[in-house]
């Protein structure tokens, strides 16, 4: 039975896809079996992974009960595979929120599935809309990228308000994975004093890896590969490593 | 009559918010009196400006035809107001949904008080939901941040769609005011590739101003103060000054 973790913050451009798909390499890379779920639109954990333009896309898993074993795609990555997005899941938000138990689409969906790997990670949009709420509700847990920034901070309250209005309806076992500080750049001040804050608040959820702000996890995706493989001794593949080892002691304590 | 603009990109983290304050700022240092409306729920250009936890928001005029009159604030900026947001404007996008003209609710909200001012700058979330259609509804023209990274550029083509559907259908005179790169650092080959590939594509629509990664725009919001009033001989600052520059100057010519 599959871990089903959802990488989920509405602020923008706080690393949840870079998060998303290098965690899940760094799964990979320790032989557990990995399927990435990209719920985003913009189709950035697709892109990636290195997949162009796929012609089924998890939209017709939640919209046209095609099943995900018929969409899902295998990477250049071995045993890691993705349920790739595209530009039809712009209209589900729309489309889902007329149909009848629109929050468990995704849920449905991926049961047919869930026995076939070790761990799904659920790469959300900058949103906390029905595509993110179906996260949460199909999700054992959700861990939050949190920018080093001040905006960054801002949004966390609301967030954690969503996530505990579905674990009181839809998905009572819903817990909180952990907060993991991205983009940290020790020589910043603006980054410790936000990286101090957040620790002060959520205490023990905060991972102890921090990934630093590193050129080649933003280049890896222009050549279609995986920050902990493009560079592998980077310091952001490397912290990514770490997290990695850091989420899988996590499971086995629980 | 105010030149009405939207800051739009639906690719989280690319600067639209550090673009709307700074922008608003800049053309308010020269003596344009600005609007600032903040359209999204996470109300990151309200705080932006240092207006904590508004009693009424844009909400209550997409929502409950309230007068903008009696919404707006000042700030602590002379010639530079605000339509604040706040979290009950997470529902509206759904509310909104159901409601007869529901792309049209701040086109008609701002009409009672585009008289009073020369700009108005609409800050709009990571998305292409109904608040960003709102905001195209409403706008001349569209103004979109380019962050000089892998991802951002891949959401470009979809966002042009979008402007475009909105021109042919409800908003005949909606027009590109500009892309604008931003977090460029020279230094990067990165970001030279994408702010080449950029002003390859999109040629003299592209801004002449870039807009350095530059620490002090980050801090400004933690201060409550726009970048451009924080740390005015900062490479951030004078960026969004040459901006403001050019921005009038398209204007006259048009
Ligand atoms: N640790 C890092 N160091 C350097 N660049 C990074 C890092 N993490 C992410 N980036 C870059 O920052 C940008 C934003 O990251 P990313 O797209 O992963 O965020 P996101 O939260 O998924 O964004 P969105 O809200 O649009 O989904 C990307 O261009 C990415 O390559
Ligand atoms: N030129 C810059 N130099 C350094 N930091 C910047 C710059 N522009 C923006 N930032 C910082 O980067 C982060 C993202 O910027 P911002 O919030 O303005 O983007 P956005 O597109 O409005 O995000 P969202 O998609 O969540 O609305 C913020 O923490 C901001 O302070
Ligand atoms: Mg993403
Ligand atoms: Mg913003």
């Amino acid at each position: 039975m599959a871990k089903i973790v959802a990488i989920a913050n509405q602020k923008g451009g706080v690393g949840k896809t870079t998060t998303s798909v290098n965690l899940s390499g760094a799964l990979a890379l320790s032989q557990k079996t990995v399927l990435l779920v990209d719920l985003d639109p913009q189709a950035n954990a697709t892109s990636g992974v290195g997949v162009e333009r796929p012609c089924t896309t998890v939209y017709d898993c939640l919209m046209n009960r095609v099943s995900p074993s018929e969409v899902i795609l295998s990477t250049g990555f071995s045993h890691l595979s993705i349920l790739p997005s595209g530009a039809d899941l712009v209209g589900a938000e729309v489309e889902l929120a007329n149909i009848q138990g629109r929050e468990m689409a995704l849920k449905d969906s991926l049961e047919s599935i869930v026995e076939n790997y070790e761990v799904i990670i659920l790469d959300c949009p900058p949103a906390l809309g029905l595509l993110t709420i179906n996260a949460f509700v199909a999700a054992h847990s959700v861990l939050v990228p949190v920018q080093c920034e001040y905006y960054a901070m801002e949004g966390l309250g609301r967030l954690m308000t969503s996530v505990e209005r579905v674990r009181d309806t839809l998905n009572p076992g819903l817990e909180l994975e952990g907060i993991l500080l991205t983009m940290w750049d020790s020589r910043l001040t603006l980054a410790r004093q936000v990286s101090e804050e957040v620790r002060k608040y959520f205490k023990d959820s905060v991972y102890q890896a921090m990934i630093p702000r590193n050129i080649s996890l933003a280049e890896a995706p222009s050549y279609g590969q995986i920050g902990v493989v493009y560079n592998a001794t980077s310091a952001g593949a490397q912290a990514y490593i770490e997290l990695a080892k850091e989420f899988l002691n996590n499971g086995e304590k629980s």
